[in-house]
């Protein structure tokens, strides 16, 4: 007699949902490095090596970034900005970063 | 400019908050 085992195929290293090791960024959707996605740190860098007062514009970050669409470079600073990470100055279209103090 | 130290700062505040 054979006993029918289709090949179980259990993953069991699952091992990166490691809990609470760093910073507890959890809330889903795909977590790259620090939390922020590739698109969100180049935003949050280019902002972040800005030294105007003013900040940076959206106009800006969009000429810098031609590869990333205009609709991506607003996410990104929205949710930059209520992570904290930045904020918006004279404008809504301002912005600057609050890490490079 | 008020206004921008108090985005500023809100900004500051909410980052602490995240990355405690």
């Amino acid at each position: 007699r054979k006993s029918i085992m289709t090949s179980s195929k259990m993953p069991q290293s699952l091992g990166s949902f490691g809990m609470g090791d760093m910073a507890s960024y959890g809330c889903g959707s795909s977590v790259p490095v620090n939390g922020l996605t590739a698109h969100q740190s180049q935003v949050l860098n280019l902002i972040k090596s800005c030294s105007d007062p003013e900040g940076l514009s959206l106009k800006e970050l969009k000429s810098q970034l031609h590869n990333i669409n205009i609709i991506t470079i607003k996410q990104a600073v929205e949710f930059l900005s209520s992570e904290g990470h930045i904020y918006s100055t004279v404008d809504d279209d301002h912005y600057k970063s609050t890490d490079a103090e | 400019l008020e206004r921008i130290r108090r985005n500023k700062e809100a900004a500051l505040q909410r980052l602490a908050s995240r990355s405690v």
